[in-house]
């Protein structure tokens, strides 16, 4: 169903560092603006190395699924170390 | 590959399996790790001793569910281990509840996990390269291991080339390649900033080109390793790029006189380079930078006193009111030497040793402290 597909993508997501984690957080709604989501998925696949759709795709999908390093992908998401260029 | 940020000060590091799998003999677990830390030794002067008793650099464990450093194991399949870079001590845990085998096509390949993970250990992040041994995914027994050169290049930049023979060896060691004939430090980018192009690839990293050479950027300085050949990171492409820029569609473009090329990451898409006169209609040859626009994602091109805006989807793609005078982009200066729009969302552009920051919603350059132009190799290159 889509909305477990989202949660699953959701968990996934915050879980490598692609979302902060407060985004999985069920006790603040985890309500994400859609450019904070479709840019999540997007980095996750440019960093996988599949099309970069920013949409949750059965390819997508099926990556997220893969038994994988539990180490993060993005570290120190929403810093914002690079603005005082 | 990608640097953490940290390394081991010293070559001789030690290990210990504090806790071992319940199901695998111990001896067999000794000698698959043995075995996944050479796979990091043959490349470099590093050496691993096993040790019995603590301290020790890396200690090794095997759990399930939470395990007191506050990141659960999750079960069969899903996250198989996970490890600590050198400045969080270097630690290593695998997943007991995963059916860890050896030698075997089944289950999960104890030491391909075990290489991968050391690899953190030593200072290594995930790898946007599939074949790379730091790929975030398991890729499944393979009874042929060998290192991919994207891990080598990685240790080798932490660690250095190995000096002296010996050590485990399941395949043949690579011939040596020439040393490109490269500075040892960044000192270079410090003395004299000025570069030929800078962009973004698909992956959000940041690479900055000057004649035959890149560098990668990392938050506000030169990553580690760099510079490196640019003809080595990506194929077949010249030195002297004019300008680059990654569109949309994950692509990246690179413009050299009257020329351009197009690669998916780090490989070349066909038979290039092609006229820009065919690819970019409208497009005049010898430009001095482009960047791909976030606000109308659009691509824009600069010459001289000039730019002029390309939208691959209208035909013509360049509009007949174009070119424009750069003089329309309040603050940017003529002949600029390189253009990009950046992870903030600013727009950047660079000439000589300097740059401005364009802000898209005032369009026109920061009124900021200290004031536009600054020096690019303060801000950028991380020199004093």
């Amino acid at each position: 169903a889509p909305v477990q597909k989202t949660t699953q993508a959701e968990i996934y997501l915050s879980q490598f560092g692609y979302l902060p984690p407060s985004a999985r957080n069920p006790a603040n709604g985890g309500l994400l603006d859609s450019s904070t989501w479709s840019k999540a998925i997007m980095d996750f696949q440019g960093f996988a190395g599949v099309n970069v759709t920013g949409e949750l795709d059965e390819e997508t999908m099926e990556l997220m699924a893969l038994p994988r390093c539990g180490v993060k992908d993005k570290v120190g998401f929403g810093t914002d170390s690079r603005s005082k260029r | 590959y990608a640097l953490q940020g940290s390394r081991w000060k010293v070559k001789a590091l030690t290990y210990r399996i504090s806790k071992y799998p319940k199901k695998l003999n111990r001896q067999e677990v000794d000698k698959e790790v043995l075995k996944a830390f050479s796979v990091w030794s043959d490349y470099t002067d590093l050496t691993f001793t096993a040790k019995r008793a603590n301290p020790v650099h890396i200690e090794i464990r095997f759990e399930e569910g939470e395990h007191g450093d506050g990141d659960p194991f999750d079960g069969q399949g899903g996250t198989l281990a996970h490890a600590y870079f050198p400045v969080y001590g270097g630690d290593a845990h695998f997943d007991d509840a995963e059916y860890w085998t050896i030698n075997s096509a089944r289950g999960t390949n104890l030491f391909q996990v075990a290489a991968h993970e050391f690899g953190h250990s030593l200072g290594l992040s995930h790898s946007d390269v599939r074949s790379a041994l730091m790929a975030p995914f398991y890729r499944g027994y393979d009874p042929v291991f060998r290192l991919d050169s994207d891990d080598i290049q990685g240790i080798q930049a932490l660690y250095g080339k190995k000096t002296t023979g010996g050590g485990y060896n399941p395949v043949p060691a690579p011939k040596p390649q020439p040393k490109p004939n490269v500075p040892s430090d960044n000192n270079e980018m410090c003395t004299d900033p000025k570069i030929d192009t800078v962009f973004n690839t698909h992956d959000g990293a940041t690479y900055a080109f000057k004649g035959n050479q890149y560098y990668k950027l990392t938050e506000n300085a030169i990553a580690e390793g760099y510079p490196k050949l640019i003809s080595q990171g990506w194929p077949g492409l010249p030195g002297n790029i004019d300008a680059a820029f990654t569109y949309k569609n994950g692509k990246t473009y690179f413009f050299q006189g009257s020329k351009y090329w197009r690669y998916s990451g780090r490989q070349m898409d066909g038979d290039y380079p092609k006229d820009i006169s065919d690819g970019f209609t409208g497009i005049p040859d010898n430009l001095d930078a482009a960047l791909v626009w976030g606000g109308n994602g659009k691509i824009y091109f600069y010459k001289g006193t000039k730019f002029w805006r390309f939208d691959p989807l209208k035909r013509p793609p360049v509009k007949s009111t174009y070119p424009k005078p750069l003089s329309n982009w309040e603050g940017v200066p003529n002949s600029i030497d390189a253009a990009l729009q950046y992870t903030n969302g600013y727009t950047y552009f660079f000439k000589g040793n300097k740059y401005y920051r364009f802000n898209d919603r005032t369009f026109s350059v920061d009124d900021a402290n200290p004031p536009f132009p600054r020096p690019t190799a303060h801000w950028w290159f991380g020199c004093s």
